[in-house]
């Protein structure tokens, strides 16, 4: 068969921090994410989709170089693989050396020691990685407390116009992708956009009007909040992250398995709806901006994330664990010409969808549902659009610049000829 | 090319005990690995021990493991790892 490839498109890379695929386009029944169930729609989604280690600066690595963490040898936040490991080359440089303007916005890779303090600038990226200015404020005291004064909460929705600079992370990264994707239409090149939306990972800090979407009564705790009888001490996470959070110290709870009281797991599990809804309508805006930027007929979409979360299945909380809540993430590449019918310049494919007015779509019957990894994001895009899909790394390949131990995805795309992904909803 | 597509996960841990750095120990810190296969059948997990200043693992030296069947365990709370010894069936089940 033919393969669906369309050389020259453009990558709009969008990634969400610990998003697990609680969306209605993977069938969450509570979960309001009627923009990313747009872009579901119009797009080839996996359904069972791995990162290949459940914390960020790993994950990111992992998928950004195409390389499994024992070939990166990066399994915490403290070094960078092209000193440590090998001097890997990563999918965005991998665009930027066949032509393309490479741009990141917000967290794509792992700020830090990992990407060498730079986002691993100038290799993989044509200009300085953008991050917002409000990140700073991320983990300090800007939550009000019932006792009126700010606190480091892990549950935090605000009001935005109160916080410092009166805005948020993820709302000032949004601004400045929509700006550069008004820049990207003027000046007609091919280009990689990378948008890393910094949510839904903790602090739930968010804008407190999502809270209206997810009324406490109808939260309910996991279906198995208890620690499994045969589960393996070495196998458990005990959440520091979240402990170490004022409202959650508070508590004093034991360690490392006592439990958080019922009726605070339903408030962390309703921001998290929160904050994933609070992600949904950026990414609403940023597909708008796509759209109204013309440029929907010519590039691919992916939208992931570098791991997903536990939400009190298992009496866990957080990532850091092989559990499927901590490794599964959403996975969809809308690809026009593709995943849709072949379109003309100006075609509105997203048009925003307000969650506070429609309801998000649920479940996708069809879809892939093959197991694949992150690893294979390399070698998938660049098959996508046209590039030489990087060789198989051999073992070891520390030696390699260019190779992938992932595999291109294209086989579960429909063959090429602007045949439509069938959906099979509403 | 007719492999049954797997997907593989890992973390590191500290040793078997949780402790305030398990989460997210340093590199130099880490002493067990733990490697999963997740199959659409079933998800597969041996915690084996490792050497951080080698990155290898030793395959003899067994931490734990985990083994959660997808269709009749979907939320992996059922670790039927310890019924795959001896040879039974169930281990023919999943790799």
């Amino acid at each position: 068969a033919q393969r669906p490839v369309r050389e020259g498109l453009n990558v709009l890379f969008v990634v969400a921090d610990d998003l697990r695929p609680a969306l209605g386009s993977y069938g969450d029944p509570l979960v309001r994410s009627p923009n990313i169930d747009q872009l579901a729609s119009r797009s080839v989604v996996f359904q069972n989709a791995f990162a290949q280690q459940a914390v960020c600066a790993p994950s990111r690595v992992s998928f950004l170089t195409g390389r499994r963490p024992d070939s990166t040898r990066l399994y915490d936040f403290n070094s960078y693989w092209r000193t440590h490991a090998g001097n890997y080359t990563t999918l965005p440089q991998y665009f930027k050396e066949n032509g393309y303007i490479t741009m990141s916005v917000g967290k794509v890779f792992h700020p830090g020691i990992s990407s060498n303090h730079s986002d691993d600038y100038p290799y993989s990226w044509s200009l300085p990685a953008f991050h917002p200015s409000s990140e700073k404020y991320e983990n300090t005291k800007v939550c009000r407390g019932r006792d009126g004064k700010l606190h480091a909460n892990l549950i935090c929705p605000v009001n935005v116009a109160e916080m410092p600079e009166a805005t948020l992370p993820d709302i000032q990264s949004t601004e400045e992708a929509i700006r550069l994707l008004k820049s990207l239409q003027r000046i007609k090149r091919k280009f990689f956009l990378a948008v890393g939306y910094h949510k839904p990972h903790i602090p739930f800090r968010y804008p407190r009007k999502f809270l209206k979407l997810y009324p406490l009564e109808n939260v309910t705790l996991a279906p198995d909040p208890a620690v499994p009888k045969k589960l393996p001490s070495v196998a458990y996470n005990p959440w520091m992250d979240l402990r170490r959070r004022e409202d959650v110290a508070a508590f004093n709870l034991s360690f490392p398995y006592g439990p958080i009281p019922e009726h605070f797991q339903r408030k962390i599990r309703q921001s998290y709806f929160a904050s994933v809804s609070y992600v949904d309508t950026l990414v609403g805006k940023l597909l708008n901006a796509l759209d109204e930027a013309e440029l929907s007929h010519n590039t691919v979409v992916v939208f992931t994330a570098d791991h997903g979360w536990s939400l009190g299945e298992h009496g866990e909380w957080a990532k850091y664990s092989n559990f499927d809540v901590a490794t599964r993430v959403p996975l969809m590449f809308y690809v026009p010409g593709v995943t849709t019918p072949i379109s003309d310049p100006g075609q509105k494919f997203f048009p925003f969808i307000d969650p506070f007015a429609q309801d998000s779509c649920s479940g996708l019957p069809g879809k892939p549902k093959e197991m694949v990894e992150l690893v294979s994001l390399f070698p998938t895009l660049a098959e996508l659009v046209g590039l030489a899909v990087p060789p198989v790394c051999p073992q070891p390949s520390f030696h390699v610049p260019l190779c992938s131990e992932g595999k291109s995805l294209v086989q579960y795309f429909p063959s090429s000829g602007g045949g439509q992904v069938n959906h099979g909803f509403k | 090319r007719k492999e049954t597509p797997v997907a593989f996960s890992q973390y590191p841990r500290p040793g078997d005990i949780p402790a305030p750095n398990s989460d997210l120990p340093l590199l130099q810190d880490i002493r067990v690995m733990g490697y999963s296969i997740r199959t659409d059948d079933c998800r597969c997990t041996v915690w084996f021990g490792f050497n951080p200043n080698n990155f290898t693992v030793d395959v003899k030296d067994i931490h734990g493991g985990e083994l959660y069947f997808e269709k009749s365990d979907p939320n992996e709370d059922h670790n039927r790892y310890n019924e795959t010894l001896h040879g039974s069936p169930l281990s023919k089940r999943c790799p």
